[in-house]
């Protein structure tokens, strides 16, 4: 996962 | 997580609250676009496909799941359910000029080639304009009952609350998403003219009524 993606949100 | 994303999280799931609430106590999906909770279905499955290797947090793991059955749920109320209520005669709008555009626009950008990369892309751009069929069947008809008013008013709500949550992740974690951060803006975009109508309309006690 790239740091400055928002893969942490829904 | 920060209040704004909590808030606009707790407004998607009042959103489908508010759907399937409406749904089950007027037993009927007249005025609910099926094309758009298919996009939906779409969006929640693709974007989603994390659950299967990775681990974020009890919370987002618990509203992933929720808003992939939820959504498909939907599916089935509005196809098995109560079927003849559904009017698939005003639903018109064209979904492949929705996912056409989507599936281009994530193969061009993205973070990384891989399938699940490409995919979240996907869902990403696909969720922005996902609302569209619905906001165009408001269109068409030119009214919408209130309750229905309410689901896109906390649909609207929930993407609105995510900007000031990327402009506090700015600043508290120095990060920015590109491709959220554009989609979201232009997803909040559609529901302006939304907004206007019922803010000085369904907030003053008035039914939702589009000038002809």
């Amino acid at each position: 996962d790239s740091d400055f993606s928002a893969h942490d949100e829904l | 997580m920060n209040i704004f994303r909590f808030f606009g999280d707790i407004s998607h799931l009042a959103s489908i609250f508010i759907l399937i609430h409406k749904i089950h106590t007027s037993r009927s999906c007249r005025g609910i676009s099926f094309k758009t909770q298919v996009l939906y279905v779409a969006v929640f499955v693709t974007r989603y496909l994390d659950l299967l290797y990775s681990w974020v947090s009890l919370y987002n793991f618990v509203m992933k799941v929720f808003f992939i059955a939820s959504s498909c749920y939907i599916l089935y109320l509005m196809k098995v359910r109560f079927r003849p209520t559904n009017d698939p005669s005003i639903d018109t709008f064209r979904v492949e000029y929705l996912v056409g555009p989507c599936a281009v626009l994530a193969l061009i950008f993205n973070y990384g080639y891989a399938v699940t990369e490409v995919l979240w892309s996907f869902s990403i751009f696909l969720e922005s304009v996902a609302i569209l069929p619905q906001l165009f069947m408001l269109q068409r008809t030119g009214e919408a009952e209130t309750i229905t008013t309410h689901y896109l008013a906390a649909l609207g709500a929930y993407r609105t609350l995510y900007i000031p949550n990327w402009i506090y992740r700015y600043f508290s974690e120095g990060y920015v998403d590109p491709i959220a951060v554009t989609a979201g803006l232009v997803q909040t975009g559609l529901y302006l003219d939304f907004f206007y109508v019922y803010f000085t309309k369904v907030l003053q006690g008035q039914k939702f009524e589009l000038p002809a």
